[in-house]
């Protein structure tokens, strides 16, 4: 059938319809630009770990998902961040969590797998590692934007989780 | 949460995901995301799978590697494992969310349990698709 991509931009409760202000619009154009960066890997035959690195690059950039900027926040207002990246070629994997100034998460797991014997860094033996690999950091405050902090109040108030796009209780499974 | 999965043009899968959780999440709490074999997991032999929703259930179940044994041992499809996983043993657990997969002849699935979802695929020789659901 030939290669193949697919991309996500997170999970919530929210509908469609509650998507105002222009996020709808915003929320396509980030993944129809995330597509394109995946797809032209593909297409000039790279291989499915460098589409895949390269679409999740992009997104975590832009500020209307939470991974990277625009990163959702702890009960305690400060980021932390996961991510993972693995390679079907003899299920080689690396990953990381809990960090706070990695710019591009996916790259520090990326580094995990290609230079260290382990799957998995967190904390600051994970941040340590990102700057022992030259890996661009950034103060935690440039992963905070004004949607993600009145979201936190929301889900303070509500005393409760919220996935990526807000939680509707009367509206679970859609 | 963000992801990826692609199969290029030898037949090699891969997956990438990355998040910041949960709002209000308790600090320390990790998620599916970075675990292996729940909300990442990569093997040519069977797929590539990227998870996104409830961290918790997708960690007690294994998503991203029982999609993947659901096809090796019992002979499902890509589109039946990923839909067995997401649409009916998931929600046993509380699970709300969905995966992207695709498998190494190229095939694609996107299941999905909540109100909200945002995708987006493309195959060779097709169009690329995008959507909010």
């Amino acid at each position: 059938m030939g290669w193949a991509l697919a991309i996500h931009g997170g999970a919530g409760l929210v509908r469609r319809d509650a998507l105002t202000g222009g996020r709808e619009e915003r929320c396509l154009a980030t993944l129809n630009a995330a597509l394109a960066v995946g797809r032209s890997v593909l297409e000039r035959g790279g291989s499915a770990l460098e589409a895949v690195q390269a679409a999740v690059v992009h997104l975590e950039d832009d500020p209307v998902f939470n991974a990277g900027r625009g990163s959702v926040l702890t009960a305690t207002g400060t980021v932390e961040m996961d991510a993972a990246i693995a390679d079907g070629r003899g299920r080689r994997a690396g990953a990381v969590a809990g960090i706070t100034t990695v710019r591009n998460a996916i790259l520090l797991a990326r580094e995990v797998m290609d230079h260290t014997p382990h799957v998995m860094l967190i904390g600051q033996g994970a941040e340590d590692f990102a700057r022992q690999r030259g890996l661009q950091t950034v103060d935690p405050a440039w992963f905070v934007v004004e949607e993600r902090i009145e979201q936190l109040e929301r889900a303070r108030a509500a005393d409760r989780f919220e996935l990526d796009h807000g939680s509707e209780d009367k509206d679970v499974y859609g | 949460t963000v992801g990826a999965v692609a199969c290029d043009a030898d037949g090699h899968v891969a997956t990438a995901t990355s998040t910041g959780g949960m709002n209000n999440k308790r600090p320390g709490r990790v998620g599916d995301s970075p675990i292996i074999g729940a909300g990442t997991f990569a093997d040519d032999a069977t797929c590539a799978v990227g998870g996104t929703g409830h961290g918790e259930p997708f960690i007690r179940l294994g998503v991203g590697a029982r999609v993947a044994a659901l096809m090796e041992l019992a002979g499902l499809s890509l589109e039946e494992a990923a839909r067995r996983v997401i649409v009916d043993e998931l929600p046993k657990l509380g699970g709300q969310g969905g995966l992207i997969a695709v498998d190494r002849h190229g095939n694609v699935a996107l299941p999905f349990n909540t109100a909200g979802m945002f995708r987006g695929w493309v195959q060779q020789g097709g169009e690329p698709t995008v959507a909010i659901w």
